[in-house]
């Protein structure tokens, strides 16, 4: 039911695209097939490149991850999504303009820990529950 | 996996996007600022080799989680194949269980309780030795070793469950090689001028002199105290007696302080649970 309405690919994107990017050179494909599809991606948090080595004892950064990605019509079975998110889909295609598509975050979470001196270079080892991305879904 | 999202950012931080970067970081850790942790003497006596080897077992334990949630996922895929692997855990840790409190030499990890504590754990601390002159002998001529701790730097919401206080003896010779030593420590309930202290007995342990390694003491109910009561907090006494009562030196027993070695300093570990769900700050 959606059908005709297309988004302007490059209003969309709002981000300084490399002039060869991929969208480009691939024509009329489908652009939300073109979109990635709900994932993890990497981002790495360096306390080191944070400067702050004199206080951290370990580690020496930890791999944060973040999700994103499309979740987009039809939610098929690697874009982990959950019913709730399938059910939202289908009210998308109905009321695109009032109801959002399901969004990409996170499914399940990891705890970290980390080891630093305090004010007093007392020893704190701290552990982060629910701190690290370990897989994202459509919601 | 490894395609670059177009909006990923390749280049060097400005100075004011790295300040807002170290402010967003610091508070997922939950700290108002950066420490800025002084004197690296200070730092040697905080125990850090004993804590980083109890970061390197949490860190163990995280890694076996994850293996073990993805294993679970194969083991019941696997299930059909009719060949599902044990889901069981090992020790957590890695700890050797010793059974008594009297340790190995290696550095200070083996108590069993231990691994309970570091499980249940959101947070352990290892605190500095504030006392900075050893008077190692009482008004009424008793060899002893003060400690002091400052309690007062706990997070908010933290509550402890458990803590130690651990002090490393070497093996000591000579005249005393054969004896049966009682070490015993005390919480200082008053300070006078002229007289010893009024002291309060919290656990003793009696050792052979020959023998050489950690000494754990349970001092739970004493740190629960100073935290609800931290002007009650005058420290700790430690004192190495005969078994018929006569004070001892605490070189010729062996007790290491703080002219020991970084891995054999005498420190309080301390294990809490947050008591609250802590939310960060909404920004």
């Amino acid at each position: 039911a959606t059908g005709g309405k297309r988004k302007n690919p490059t209003r969309n994107k709002g981000r300084s695209q490399p002039k060869t990017s991929q969208a480009s050179r691939i024509g009329d494909q489908n652009i939300s097939e073109q979109k990635q599809a709900c994932k993890k991606h990497e981002l790495y948090v360096s306390f080191r490149e944070l400067g702050w080595q004199d206080w951290i004892i370990a580690p020496e950064g930890y791999a944060a991850f973040y999700c994103d990605g499309e979740c987009s019509f039809p939610l098929n079975a690697h874009m982990n999504a959950t019913n709730h998110a399938i059910v939202q889909t289908l009210v998308h295609l109905m009321f695109p303009d009032n109801v959002p598509k399901p969004c990409c975050a996170p499914t399940k979470l990891n705890a970290i820990s980390v080891l630093y001196f305090d004010d007093s270079s007392n020893v704190i080892l701290k552990k982060y529950r629910n701190m690290v991305v370990r897989s994202c879904g459509c919601h | 996996d490894n395609h670059v999202h177009s909006s990923f950012i390749y280049r060097r931080l400005r100075n004011h996007e790295r300040r807002e970067i170290q402010r967003e970081i610091l508070s997922i850790l939950g700290l108002p600022h950066r420490p800025k942790p002084f004197s690296p003497a200070k730092q040697a006596s905080s125990a850090p080799l004993f804590m980083l080897d109890l970061y390197n077992a949490m860190a163990t334990e995280e890694a076996e989680e994850d293996a073990l949630l993805e294993d679970t996922g194969k083991a019941i895929s696997m299930n059909s194949l009719g060949n599902s692997r044990k889901s069981q855990h090992s020790a957590p840790y890695g700890y050797s269980r010793a059974p008594v409190a009297w340790t190995s030499q290696s550095p200070p990890l083996a108590t069993s309780h231990d691994a309970n504590f570091l499980n249940d754990a959101d947070m352990v601390m290892s605190f500095v030795n504030l006392v900075e002159r050893d008077r190692d002998f009482s008004h009424q001529r008793r060899h002893y070793k003060e400690f002091r701790f400052d309690l007062t730097q706990i997070p908010d919401g933290e509550a402890v469950t458990a803590a130690e206080f651990r002090i490393y003896k070497d093996h000591s010779h000579g005249r005393y090689e054969n004896v049966t030593l009682k070490v015993s420590i005390y919480q200082v309930i008053k300070e006078y001028q002229n007289r010893d202290a009024e002291t309060f007995l919290l656990d003793s342990k009696k050792i052979r002199a020959s023998d050489g390694g950690w000494l754990v003491f349970d001092i739970t109910a004493t740190s629960n105290h100073w935290v609800l009561n931290p002007q009650q907090n005058m420290g700790l006494q430690l004192c190495v007696e005969t078994m018929d009562g006569r004070s001892i030196n605490m070189k010729s027993a062996g007790i290491i302080g703080r002219s020991g070695p970084q891995s054999k300093q005498p420190f309080l570990v301390a294990f809490f649970k947050a008591s609250e769900v802590l939310l960060r700050s909404v920004r």
